[in-house]
């Protein structure tokens, strides 16, 4: 209903409808907040419905912003077959330490597409970053893509949304759930999360997260 | 496939939160399993912008960066839970705990062989209490351990001790499971395999027709 809300002040294109799965942190000497990647301070995030999927009007592309660059750290699949943003995200982090951003589509996995896959993905990066006024050189954006293996992306669709995209981010619960559907494929539900912990007495840090996932699911990161 | 992005205004330095966003994920979307087949896509991003304030963490080993670790995995684990409970067709969350082996990668290792098992999740799904298909998945994880030491629970119900299976309340057993498939809740197994001092979990989701449709219908 977050979403649904701000959906509307937002005037952003897609549907938002599915519900959110339960929160299953463990319990511990944390403390489990509301929202999700923008719970932490100085986070922006969005989701819209940019024309990629192949059927029906959910959203189906998301930025996660940094409002300054951000230490950056990943892990990724040992797929052989790794997809294109895979590949571009190692490179990305092998040469930075720090980006400042992400941008995820839903509707194309950008696997198994060859050098037009690479280069899809370096257009989703570049256009991230003119969205946002920065400069890739210096604080690069990395990529992700889920959705069905084989097809390309509709590249000229994605970099026509990011700036509308980039004038909606905002710090919201809402934003963040929003971004969170628009990660989706199959999944009957969205998946956020987010807690506070204090790591010494007085100082407390928020954490956020969001993922996506339902099938072809045995993850075997590094 | 399955994405995940994690944000943090802790100040942090690279040296820290790469190898803590490593080990987070080691011990949560690695050990997830719904249908045993690794994406071309899977990845987990971390961004650490600093915003909180304060000095920064970079030593690995000082108290406030195992707090943040700690943060961190669990928050990672909540998420690959909402995964596995979000499996296609599923109507259940399995949650394994492997205890006693020499190390927590062995009984990791143990209990996502366990969730991973086609014959033990569709156990799951007709409300079967199978130790068997449990013990079974168990031993063949690749992990090495005596036989008369396994002991296998299944919610509050002790299925095998010492390697011997018990005469358990099977109806009861079943009820367990059926009451967790009606509210979409979370089914537990517990399988000790010695007195090591490792203790490892995974997740999982319950084997149903309508995974094979959902499947049959998607073309990749």
């Amino acid at each position: 209903s977050a979403a649904s809300t701000e959906q509307a002040s937002a005037g952003l294109p897609g549907s938002f409808d599915i519900p959110a799965a339960p929160i299953l942190i463990p319990e511990g000497p944390w403390k489990v907040i509301e929202g999700g990647v923008t719970a932490p301070a100085g986070f922006k995030a969005q989701g819209m419905y940019a024309g990629l999927r192949a059927k029906g009007d959910k959203a189906d592309l998301a930025l996660v912003v940094s409002d300054t660059p951000a230490v950056a750290a990943g892990a990724f699949t040992l797929n052989v077959m790794a997809a294109a943003p895979v590949t571009l995200c190692r490179e990305v982090l092998a040469a930075h330490e720090t980006v400042r951003g992400v941008v995820i589509n839903a509707g194309q996995a950008n696997a198994a597409t060859g050098a037009a896959g690479d280069r899809d993905a370096r257009a989703a990066t570049a256009a991230a970053a003119d969205a946002l006024g920065g400069d890739e050189a210096s604080d690069p954006f990395l990529v992700m893509s889920t959705g069905v293996i084989g097809r390309r992306v509709d590249a000229d669709a994605l970099s026509a949304a990011l700036p509308v995209l980039a004038a909606g981010l905002g710090a919201g619960a809402g934003h963040a759930l929003r971004a969170a559907v628009a990660i989706t494929t199959t999944d009957l539900a969205s998946k956020s999360a987010a807690l506070e912990v204090e790591l010494a007495p007085g100082r407390t840090v928020r954490l956020g997260g969001m993922c996506k996932g339902s099938g072809m699911i045995h993850p075997n990161m590094a | 496939t399955m994405l995940g992005v994690v944000t943090c205004d802790a100040p942090v330095a690279a040296a820290v939160w790469r190898p803590a966003l490593a080990a987070a994920c080691a011990a949560s979307f690695n050990q997830i399993t719904v249908d045993g087949d690794t994406s071309t896509n899977d990845t987990v991003l971390g961004l650490a912008n600093g915003a909180a304030g304060g000095a920064a963490i970079g030593d690995p080993n000082s108290p406030e960066a195992r707090a943040l670790g700690a943060a961190l995995t669990v928050l990672l684990q909540g998420l690959a839970k909402s995964i596995a409970w979000d499996g296609e067709g599923a109507t259940m969350l399995l949650e394994c705990t492997a205890r006693g082996a020499r190390s927590d990668a062995d009984a990791r290792r143990v209990a996502r062989s366990v969730v991973g098992s086609s014959l033990v999740k569709s156990a799951m799904f007709g409300h079967d209490p199978n130790w068997g298909r449990i013990a079974a998945a168990a031993g063949y994880s690749g992990v090495d351990y005596r036989q008369e030491d396994v002991r296998i629970s299944l919610g509050d119900t002790e299925l095998m001790r010492g390697g011997q299976p018990l005469d358990f309340d099977a109806a009861a057993a079943s009820a367990y499971m059926k009451a967790a498939a009606a509210a979409h809740g979370t089914v537990t197994i517990e399988v000790s395999i010695g007195d090591g001092p490792g203790v490892g979990q995974a997740w999982g989701c319950d084997l149903s027709y309508d995974y094979v449709k959902i499947n049959a219908e998607y073309t990749t």
